[in-house]
């Protein structure tokens, strides 16, 4: 399984849309700070399914909305299109290419597509989760994370070795 | 259950024996279980022993030896327990230019198994990338992407 | 005494306005009392926008402006309340080349009147420095001093 | 109030007795991970009065004391003297030059000297306490501590301008 491309619109500071096309190996992502380069892993995550805001550095989910600058006004819709190359079928779905949109309105509605077809967050979610890419993964270690594997205490950690089991 | 989680421990722990040394350039660690006798709900110990060094509790290690630590236990798990693809945001800013060497060299064992995207801001990483995206804020306070060469990096977004 | 701590929050309130644009080279920040009519239990917040950008809450800030308006309200607090010597163990270690090197020519700002000792991996920082020292481990586990000039510094102990 | 030197003595990685001379201006450390730039902090801090091994990165105090490698054995005492420049009298003690001495040995005891006289360790942290470089002054920012600024809400933060008052 394989991350194609992700495609952001609206989303935190990709105010225009915005493809990154990933490919084999290793793909890194440079620029100075403040230019969005965690807003990218951010979208990742909220595609995936994330549900608390505060995993996604803001107050509530309409943070994640892209908010305006002096010269640019405020936009209503933030959106994050995921592709992935299924053709292993790790992804629990008869699809050898599967899309992913999730959508949120600044009125508070939210959209979610699979392959196009709407669906619940649930379903995005449960299709991670049950290839082992859930939030217990080490799918995705966020800016200063990396040493959260030592903060926990000796007993929490046993959950890295359930989850990975 | 807890059959299940004494292989995956088992195998993970051979791993981090092996991958510790790989990324210090020497040394060695290992994972213990607290309480062997109970699976159910024995904790995990790390020791880690820096090359030349006693060992010592995790919590006398350097900032550098700590986030090399951690990053050599992920990189045990995840090739335990393959997943697809892991991204990385900065995981090696407290690293030293050895360091980060090793560590960007350490990326390219996965090959096809795992599909990495790393954000950095070290020389060292970016050269063992085999593609390289630059954001940019021309615009203040917008976000654009342009795909670079690595002699085009903007030197000021680079940390040296 | 709560005039003591406006008298000295006022005086801080300002310094901060006119160090954060000077680190991030343009843009705003405030600090505001929770209960400016409560002297005597009122909280601090902490506004800040950096150039170009919409002021938002600190917790959408990214990594090194986090880190940089850190470091401008810890001048600030310095300005106004003067020590002989402050210790930095690589605070600037999430910022990218142009933000150190305003940092490290802020430190010049302070001139005699604070002794600043700093850690760090950063060239930009080094550049800065009236006199370098480097800490070395030639047998493994012992650690020793050495004096050095700048093109002399052992290129894998640099963060690039 | 300049800080003039500071020499360790068995304390933590320094094994063997080492100087370091400040200037005025900038000083910058430098080296390797692991190589013992963090430890030179944790020297001033505890010659200084800290009374927290866990402020140590230890477990127990004597933790500080060089513990030995595969070539060398631990030794038993841990000794760290800083010597001040103090002619503007900002140390409310009656020397143009003051010698701060802390001693720890294996078997748990411990002696403070102050210009080379036997004191108590309430007598090292009252001098820096009453000069506004008590443990809530911004004399030492340790690695990982920037943003602690912000970590603490809003009310706490009080504390950084009431000590600052
Ligand atoms: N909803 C939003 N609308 C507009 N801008 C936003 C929004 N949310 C966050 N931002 C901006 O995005 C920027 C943060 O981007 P990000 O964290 O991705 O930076 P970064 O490239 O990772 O930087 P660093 O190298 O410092 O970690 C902040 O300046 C923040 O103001
Ligand atoms: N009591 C002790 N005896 C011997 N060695 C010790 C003792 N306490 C700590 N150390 C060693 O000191 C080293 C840590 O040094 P320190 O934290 O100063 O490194 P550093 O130069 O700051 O590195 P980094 O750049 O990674 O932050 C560790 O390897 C640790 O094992
Ligand atoms: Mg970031
Ligand atoms: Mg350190």
């Amino acid at each position: 399984m394989e991350l194609k491309k992700i495609e952001l619109n609206g989303f935190k500071s990709f105010a225009d849309k915005t493809t990154i096309d990933f490919d084999q190996g290793v793909t890194a992502i440079v620029g100075p700070n403040g230019s969005g380069k965690s807003n990218v892993i951010e979208a990742l995550r909220w595609v995936m399914g994330e549900q608390s805001a505060r995993n996604l550095r803001g107050g509530k989910m309409h943070d994640v909305i892209f908010s305006g600058t002096h010269a640019r006004k405020p936009v209503n819709i933030a959106e994050v299109t995921l592709l992935l190359d299924n053709s292993d079928f790790f992804l629990p779905i008869d699809f050898e290419e599967v899309s992913i949109s999730r959508r949120l309105h600044r009125n508070g509605e939210s959209e979610y597509r699979l392959n196009k077809q709407p669906c619940r967050l649930k379903d995005i979610v449960d299709l991670f989760m049950d290839s082992g890419l859930g939030k217990e993964s080490f799918s995705i270690i966020s800016q200063g994370q990396v040493e959260a594997i030592f903060n926990s205490k000796a007993e929490d950690r046993r959950s890295i070795f359930e989850e990975a089991a | 259950v807890s059959q299940r989680f004494k292989k995956t421990f088992m195998d993970i722990k051979e791993r981090f024996s092996q991958v510790f040394p790989q990324m210090f350039g020497g040394g060695k660690a290992e994972l213990k279980l607290t309480d062997p006798e109970d699976l159910l709900s024995s904790g995990v110990e790390i020791i880690a022993q820096p090359p030349g060094k006693k060992l010592q509790q995790l919590s006398l290690l350097s900032g550098g030896e700590r986030a090399l630590t951690a990053i050599s236990l992920l990189f045990s798990i995840i090739q335990v327990k393959p997943i697809p693809f892991c991204v990385l945001d900065e995981v090696e800013a407290a690293l030293d230019e050895a360091n980060v060497a090793r560590f960007g060299k350490y990326l390219h064992t996965f090959e096809t198994d795992t599909q990495f995207i790393v954000i950095t801001h070290r020389k060292g990483t970016m050269e063992e990338a085999d593609s390289l995206y630059g954001i940019t804020m021309q615009e203040k306070g917008v976000s654009k992407i342009v795909s670079v060469r690595l002699q085009e990096v903007d030197m000021t977004s680079l940390k040296n």
